[in-house]
């Protein structure tokens, strides 16, 4: 565990207590893709298998059960209490492609043929493109909540920080793995144009707002 | 190289 590593999970973490916050405060899913949510639970789901066969700390154990029930517990918000507040007609990405087309990654690029670490890398490909179907939202509508963009940019810096994470385990364990980083900065990269209006616009007290 | 090694990450 290294800092860049530790802060970006913390960065992870806040950005569900964010969403959270906005759902309780606003008792409003308004603005948050249904989809991504989905597909994060599926990530965590097929990522965290390992939780049954492989202990790596009570750090990991903790954030594994976290990650999954906090995403189980967000879609049921949207889905129950938070029903009328979602918009169908914005959460308009074609999601099956990023669901078949992450299989496909999967069967083409995984370390080995096991159902585990098949799954694993699934997980990964799709957490690459798991945002997409929240960008797209972003898109139509052209504007954001202030707290919905501090969610989206606690989710992205915690993925910036995973890549600074690393290249600082490259230097000091000389651990690197292809699928992860590969997947990684093009998950980072769908941030770019979000950031800089983060920047420009929500850092300076503007609402953000698309050109 | 098995992948992981870098499974201790989330």
């Amino acid at each position: 565990m290294n800092i860049f590593r530790l802060v970006a999970d913390l960065m992870h973490l806040g950005s569900i207590l964010i969403l959270l916050l906005k759902m309780f405060t606003s008792r409003s899913c308004a603005g948050i893709s249904f989809k991504t949510q989905a597909l994060y639970l599926i990530v965590f789901v097929t990522r965290y298998l390992d939780l049954f066969t492989h202990f790596v700390s009570v750090y990991n154990t903790f954030m594994k059960i976290f990650f999954i029930s906090s995403a189980g517990y967000i879609l049921y918000m949207m889905r129950v209490p938070l029903k009328d507040t979602y918009n169908k007609h914005l959460d308009a990405f074609r999601w099956e492609f990023l669901l078949g087309g992450a299989g496909v990654l999967a069967l083409v690029f995984t370390h080995k043929y096991t159902v585990i670490e098949t799954l694993w890398t699934y997980s990964i490909f799709l957490e690459m493109m798991a945002i997409l179907p929240q960008l797209l939202q972003l898109q139509r509508t052209g504007e954001a909540e202030t707290i919905t963009t501090h969610y989206l940019f606690a989710l992205g810096a915690y993925r910036a920080l995973y890549i600074v994470n690393w290249i600082y385990r490259y230097e000091t364990e000389h651990h690197v793995d292809a699928i992860s980083t590969m997947a990684g900065i093009v998950q980072t990269a769908l941030y770019c144009d979000f950031f800089y209006v983060y920047f420009t616009r929500v850092l300076k007290g503007k609402r953000f707002k698309l050109p | 190289q098995d992948g992981h090694q870098l499974k201790d990450e989330l």
